[in-house]
């Protein structure tokens, strides 16, 4: 449904303006509606991207959940992004 | 989100700007 | 048969290929890139003796449509790239009020959003 998709996009705009605006509070720079809405293009469809993955990895392990690990294997190509998610991972755990 | 607005940020503070633009968006968007 | 080169074929690539220090030709490397929200430890040094061409990832962007491609189409990453590039270039000489925001605003309802 093409009107669910634009209502996610505008609560997902709405969402990355308000944390544009606290990143813009800690460094004391605004962001332009231009760039807040190329952020939320950026970010939004980068989303789409992970489910498409993160499908695959599910089904690969023959799962139809996806899980934690399958979230761990989208960070691995970056040993520090890899390290926050898999502490996030067990203090969830926890 | 978070890592795109800082980048973002840090870019036009290496223009001396406060505000951060379309353009800084873009300058960034490869790396990222 | 093996993964490693004969001794012909090292002698080739030696030969042709090997990239030596006072050749007069710079290594291309790729432009580091760090995390600004997350503590990066990945940061790599290139021993400064070394002569490197940094490669540009902005330099010649001309990406409002794709290259001809040969056989291996582009990605999803990379017209998702190009889309945003595109996208950038439209609003780059708006000032003041964002069309993506005057589209994406009659869609917008309080009750999806987790305050």
């Amino acid at each position: 449904d093409p009107d669910v998709a634009q209502r996610l996009r505008a609560a997902f705009h709405y969402t990355v303006a308000g944390l544009c605006e606290e990143v813009g509070q800690d460094t004391g720079i605004q962001f332009s509606k231009q760039a807040v809405a190329a952020i939320t293009e950026i970010t939004f469809k980068q989303c789409g991207s992970f489910a498409k993955d993160l499908e695959m990895f599910a089904k690969h392990a023959k799962r139809t959940t996806i899980n934690m690990e399958d979230v761990k294997l989208l960070a691995r190509r970056s040993n520090s992004l890899l390290r926050y998610i898999t502490q996030k991972s067990e203090e969830l755990a926890l | 989100v978070r890592e795109a607005a800082a980048r973002g940020s840090r870019q036009a503070q290496t223009e001396d700007l406060t505000q951060v633009d379309v353009e800084h968006v873009e300058k960034v968007l490869p790396q990222l | 048969e093996d993964w490693g080169l004969t001794t012909e074929e090292f002698e080739r690539w030696n030969r042709l290929y090997k990239i030596e220090p006072g050749d007069g030709i710079k290594k291309p490397i790729m432009p580091q890139s760090h995390f600004e929200t997350l503590g990066d430890e990945e940061r790599q040094t290139e021993s400064p003796a070394e002569e490197v061409h940094e490669l540009s990832l902005t330099e010649w962007r001309l990406a409002e449509s794709p290259f001809p491609d040969f056989l291996v189409d582009h990605s999803d990453r990379c017209r998702h790239f190009i889309s945003i590039m595109d996208m950038i270039e439209q609003m780059r000489h708006e000032e003041g009020d964002c069309s993506y925001e005057q589209k994406i605003q009659p869609y917008f309802h309080w009750e999806d959003v987790d305050i």
